[in-house]
């Protein structure tokens, strides 16, 4: 029989280990600030 | 086979958004007959909506500042000084509707709204700044005649009729005093004719017109005074036929 692993679990060992000092790209919007923001 | 993965979501700052946008600002100041032009200051959100091959329905929300060349100034965009916080600056919040056929950009709808920003904002950065004023506030009225009538008194150039103000800004302390900028057109009178009849004096017809603009400063207290500084444009050919300019109109949205 199939069993079913917590989520948790497979979540866990699913995640990608991410490179020391990875930093997620910006989100896409809002752009950038051109001159001051009111 | 596996199906192409969609197309990446563009991003606001990716250079095909920036040109939209860019697109979008021209369109919007080039169908703009009041006020000032606006600068793009932010790219807010995009959506595109594939229609088929190389057609897009692309959504965007924008965020302006007013710049400190009036709507009539043939001064290229690229040149006008976005106007600073503590001149009270002014935002424009667009939601713009283009379409991308094989490649070229056209805007499909634009609606724009403008306000200022608030006074709480400018005063905690600028505790003695002036302020924004109604354009129909008395003083600014008031200071507005003074000021084109000095002009027109002193000048040899052609009596100038007042098209709309654009801005006006009050200060209480230290000392009293309002400052205006308002546009103007050349009328078919000289100064001197108008003095015998103003009434008379037409503005110019759209192939020649003259528009101008003119900033004015008045001291009330303590003690009065007045400063004024008219320019005209020139005649210019009207990028595209629109709408005549009412007389004394101060429209502040375009849409």
């Amino acid at each position: 029989p199939v069993a079913k692993r917590a989520v948790a679990e497979a979540a866990q060992h699913d995640k990608v280990p991410r490179p020391v000092g990875f930093v997620p790209p910006p989100p896409p919007c809002p752009g950038k600030i051109r001159h001051f923001d009111i | 086979a596996p199906a192409a993965p969609p197309p990446a979501p563009l991003g606001c700052d990716d250079p095909e958004s920036e040109a939209a946008a860019e697109f979008a600002v021209n369109y919007i100041n080039g169908h703009s007959r009041h006020g000032y032009k606006f600068a793009l200051n932010r790219i807010d959100n995009i959506r595109v909506v594939p229609q088929g091959l190389n057609d897009d329905i692309m959504y965007l929300e924008l965020d302006l500042l007013e710049t400190t060349c009036h709507i009539l100034s043939p001064t290229p965009l690229e040149n006008c000084t976005v106007r600073s916080f503590t001149q009270h600056a002014v935002e424009g919040d667009c939601d713009v509707k283009l379409q991308k056929l094989n490649g070229k950009l056209s805007v499909l709808a634009s609606k724009c709204h403008s306000h200022a920003d608030s006074s709480e904002d400018v005063l905690r950065v600028c505790p003695d700044c002036p302020l924004l004023a109604s354009l129909n506030n008395t003083e600014v009225l008031a200071t507005v005649s003074a000021a084109l009538n000095d002009h027109n008194s002193r000048t040899a150039d052609p009596y100038l009729r007042l098209l709309e103000i654009g801005r006006a800004r009050m200060q209480y302390h230290p000392v009293h005093s309002v400052s205006v900028e308002f546009a103007v057109a050349a009328t078919n009178c000289s100064a001197a004719e108008a003095k015998e009849n103003a009434g008379a004096c037409q503005l110019l017809p759209e192939d020649q017109s003259n528009f101008g603009f003119c900033t004015a400063s008045r001291l009330i207290h303590p003690s009065e005074d007045l400063s004024v500084n008219c320019q005209l444009y020139g005649h210019q050919v009207p990028p595209h036929q629109l709408p005549p300019l009412p007389e004394h109109s101060t429209g502040q949205d375009t849409s």
